[in-house]
């Protein structure tokens, strides 16, 4: 499994 | 964005206030890790950087940019304006092996290899770790000022809190999968595991926070 992304936490 | 994660950074931006307010209201940084806060606007730079090509929220922007001014300032104060009050000789950790132990893993453990994603694993696994030349130096000193001891309470509840709200998200969101950032999040949460004792007790008797050294 890919991690999710884009990055959305701080 | 949900209450766990509101809760967790608004306990991150209470923790950088009260450190402000420690060293305005004392005029003085002892007791403070210059090399803690160095890495941390490491951090803050390297993971901050996709500011300028990712557009999540308002929110999350505002918050980038506050989180790199603040602890740029915080440097400021602790370098130029209250230099004077600075106990060098207590904060003696050697952070070259946190930064090499940072840099090594995001080689390994990136999503895919491009600058910015390598950077922001950098900062993931460099902030697991930035707090240990703090806590190093609270261990060698053994004692704090009260404002010192929240502002680490409040720096370790930001991720503890962040971890529960991995754990709703991963149980609400169908494909939400971060591994990287659990793993190094649950080891900064970890390193507090011994600060957290020693504060609650000291809280209960209203004492001021002492480690045994």
């Amino acid at each position: 499994r890919t991690a999710s992304r884009p990055h959305d936490e701080l | 964005m949900n209450l766990f994660r509101l809760c967790g950074d608004l306990s991150h931006v209470v923790s950088i206030v009260l450190l402000l307010l420690k060293i305005r209201a004392t005029r003085s940084c002892v007791g403070i890790s210059l090399k803690t806060q160095f890495l941390y606007l490491v951090v803050f730079v390297t993971r901050y950087l996709d500011l300028f090509v990712t557009f999540i929220s308002l929110y999350n922007s505002v918050m980038k940019v506050a989180f790199i001014s603040t602890t740029a300032y915080i440097l400021y104060l602790m370098f130029f304006k209250f230099k004077h009050t600075y106990d060098k000789d207590h904060d003696t950790f050697r952070i070259q092996f946190l930064i090499a132990f940072a840099a090594a893993l995001a080689f390994v453990t990136p999503h895919r290899y491009s600058l910015l994603e390598v950077l922001w694993t950098f900062s993931l696994w460099l902030e697991s770790v930035a707090i240990l030349p703090q806590l190093y130096m609270l261990q060698t000193t053994g004692e704090c000022e009260n404002l010192t001891s929240h502002y680490i309470f409040a720096l370790g509840l930001y991720r503890a809190l962040y971890a529960v709200n991995w754990v709703y998200r991963y149980s609400t969101e169908p494909g939400y999968w971060q591994p990287v950032t659990w793993i190094a999040g649950i080891l900064q949460t970890a390193l507090y595991g011994d600060f957290f004792y020693y504060y609650v007790a000291s809280r209960r008797r209203g004492k001021r926070l002492k480690l045994p050294t």
